[in-house]
């Protein structure tokens, strides 16, 4: 484990508390993708179908609980509870999942490293993981008004990415034969989606002006 | 192994 990872996992967990802040606290969705969400959950169930049968580390391992744990309540509360469902713009986030699912699958079927359901699922995770946030951009580029929290948690997941690239820099020059050509591609294209978007947020973060993406 | 090792992140 070194400063990259953990400053990663951190932002992550941080970027899903900021998530549950709004959720929970505000009770309101606007603005997230109950799409990307769902993706989320998806993506977690399959990677971690490992979390009892394979233990690295009681941090990965309480990690995965709470990735899983997380990703889980988000979902319910955007479907089930009555208040923050009311607030999801619903209309708005319309991207379809079999874009991006059915290539996912396809491709982790044909691109992994062993042929097993379990080594397929993981492989699927990480390329799902990549794209999973593409119906949250498309919704908040028809966002007029993007409110602080959910620019927030957008520019957290993706700090969380650049911060992986730089873990995988490091344990290359660390770590002798540390070579994952599948995770850092994935990892690769996921960082290269939010370019855009951090652009512009760091742009309204300088003019101090509200965020909002050109359409 | 390989596969085994790959598993170490989140």
């Amino acid at each position: 484990m070194n400063v990259f990872r953990l400053a990663g996992d951190m932002t992550h967990l941080s970027s899903i508390l900021v998530l549950l802040l709004k959720i929970h606290t505000i009770k309101s969705c606007a603005g997230i993708s109950l799409k990307t969400q769902e993706l989320y959950a998806l993506v977690f169930i399959t990677r971690y179908l490992d979390i009892f049968d394979r233990f690295t580390s009681i941090y990965n391992f309480l990690m995965k609980l709470i990735f899983l744990g997380s990703s889980l309540s988000i979902v319910w509360y955007m479907r089930r509870h009555k208040a923050v469902h009311r607030s999801y713009d619903k209309d708005q986030d319309t991207f379809r999942y079999q874009f991006i699912v059915l290539p996912c699958l396809l491709l982790a079927l044909v691109i992994n490293h062993k042929l097993t359901f379990k080594e397929v699922m993981w492989t699927f995770s990480l390329y799902l993981e990549a794209v999973a946030i593409l119906p949250q951009l498309v919704l908040l580029q028809r966002t007029r008004n993007i409110d602080n929290l959910t620019g927030q948690y957008v520019f957290l997941l993706g700090a969380y990415r650049a911060l992986y690239l730089l873990n995988w820099v490091y344990r290359y020059f660390t770590e002798p034969g540390f070579v994952r050509w599948i995770t850092w591609i994935a990892g690769l294209v996921q960082t290269l989606l939010y370019a855009d978007f951090f652009y512009y947020y760091i742009l309204s973060w300088k003019n101090n002006v509200k965020l909002e993406l050109p359409a | 192994d390989r596969v085994k090792n790959k598993h170490d992140e989140l």
